[in-house]
């Protein structure tokens, strides 16, 4: 089957603002792998949540699908309450 | 729908609103116009009445605005976010910001409508938040829509009348009936009647009104879409679709006109006429199309005959129309979707699915065997 093009840093700089701006993640404060880890961890319940809200595959981690989502021009209001 | 947790409604059915400035898009009346009427769009299914005033405070500040404009959300330039409002509240609450670095626009479908983004944006203003039906207008990515023909959608009058409740002020004009609330086709309907049914680069296609899911062969999730989001040119309501995958182009039918897609955009051309592809000038209208990969025909459904057109030489074959029960062995209803996956032809007579393979009919199914539920 066909391979999926893999995730550049710049758009994973963007689906992170996108999840920080509409999905409420949090900053990440310091680079111990403790922390990282967890930032990772959020990260993934988070794209679960934007995928799961928008009827696509829910995987946790950051594919094309979710991305071209992502990129669509939008509202700039949140889709959870606060 | 989704309604603001912790019951954000405003207290009075009577609002107030203010343009506090104005985009250089489009002409201080269109502005006013797209505003007006996107506020009406809510005004007609509640008891909610809007007030232009000109100075002071109004319940709801419009504004355009650019980049860092003060709220704390900044803007962040040209698409990506287009605006946002504030859940209805005193000071900033109701309030609706417009990232004035897009290009709005009165009616075309270059650009973002306003009329449309202020529709959605004043519902936040009232006390909605996002809703998952793609097809409602509270969906939060912006598609556009025809603005002239556009009927609040059945999910987002749902969701303003459960905070404010109906318009009991609704004159009833038998000459004039209301146009009715579009509703969201639903995969798990048994009684759903598809529109049509294509391959599209190995994904399935399954066409209702003016939406269509996307599925994976042998996934059992599907993702639905609005088709204008997709195909800004393409109709709603298609009476068939189907792939030729030697020219990968997707084609849509509706009435006598053909529309063909290369990807999202549209091909060279189109739409052409029904008769332009060689169909006889009395064929008005038809219910089904397949391409065929082993013969390389693409077969015309009207009702219970059908046409064949040969894609290598684009001419129709001589000795059709034929009826469907000739060359589909127990196929006696009216065909209303085709296509094929795998080498079987499935064929479409309301919510039942044909499946044909070794020149018999094998199965008779339901939707959700590939549209899942």
């Amino acid at each position: 089957g066909p391979v999926p093009p893999s995730i550049g840093k710049e758009e994973e700089d963007l689906a992170k603002n996108y999840l920080k701006k509409l999905y409420n993640m949090k900053e990440e404060h310091t680079r111990s792998a403790r922390s990282t880890d967890h930032s990772v961890s959020e990260m993934s319940e988070k794209l679960r949540e934007m995928q799961e809200f928008f009827g696509l595959k829910v995987t946790g981690t950051l594919d094309s699908e979710t991305l071209e989502v992502m990129k669509k021009p939008r509202c700039g209001v949140p889709d959870v309450a606060a | 729908y989704a309604v603001v947790p912790g019951n954000y409604k405003w207290k009075t059915n009577q609002l107030t609103y203010r343009i506090e400035n104005y985009t250089p898009d489009m002409s201080q009346a269109e502005v006013d116009s797209s505003i007006e009427r996107a506020l009406k769009v809510w005004a007609d299914v509640t008891p909610l009445r809007f007030t232009r005033i000109y100075s002071g405070v109004a319940d709801i500040m419009i504004s355009f605005v650019i980049r860092d404009h003060g709220d704390g959300y900044p803007f962040d330039g040209p698409n990506g976010f287009l605006a946002h409002a504030f859940f209805p509240g005193t000071g900033i609450g109701g309030d609706a910001h417009f990232d004035d670095d897009e290009s709005f626009t009165f009616s075309s479908s270059n650009g973002y409508n306003l009329f449309l983004v202020a529709a959605h944006e004043f519902g936040h203003a009232l006390g909605l938040e996002h809703s998952g039906d793609p097809g409602a207008l509270m969906y939060p990515t912006y598609s556009f829509r025809d603005v002239k023909t556009f009927v609040l959608p059945q999910d987002d009058v749902n969701g303003i009348q459960a905070i404010y409740g109906p318009n009991t002020e609704v004159p009833v004009d038998p000459e004039e009936p209301k146009p009715t609330a579009p509703v969201t086709p639903n995969a798990c309907d048994p009684k759903l009647v598809l529109d049509a049914v294509t391959m599209l680069r190995g994904e399935m296609i399954f066409f209702k009104n003016g939406l269509f899911w996307r599925n994976q062969p042998q996934s059992y999730e599907s993702e639905q879409h609005l088709i204008k989001s997709f195909w800004p040119q393409a109709p709603d309501n298609i009476d068939a679709a189907y792939e030729s995958p030697s020219d990968d182009l997707v084609y849509l039918i509706k009435g006598q006109k053909v529309w063909a897609f290369y990807g999202y955009d549209i091909a060279k051309g189109f739409p052409k006429t029904l008769s332009s592809m060689g169909l006889p000038p009395k064929v008005k209208k038809i219910s089904a199309a397949l391409y065929d990969q082993e013969t390389g025909k693409t077969l015309f459904f009207v009702n219970d005959r059908y046409y064949s057109y040969d894609e290598t030489t684009k001419k129709m074959d001589k000795g059709y129309p034929k009826r469907v029960e000739d060359g589909f062995p127990g196929m006696t209803g009216k065909v209303t979707a085709a296509f094929q996956y795998r080498g079987f032809t499935y064929l479409y007579s309301g919510p039942r699915m044909f499946e044909f393979g070794y020149g018999r009919l094998l199965r008779v199914l339901n939707n959700n065997y590939f549209l899942p539920c």
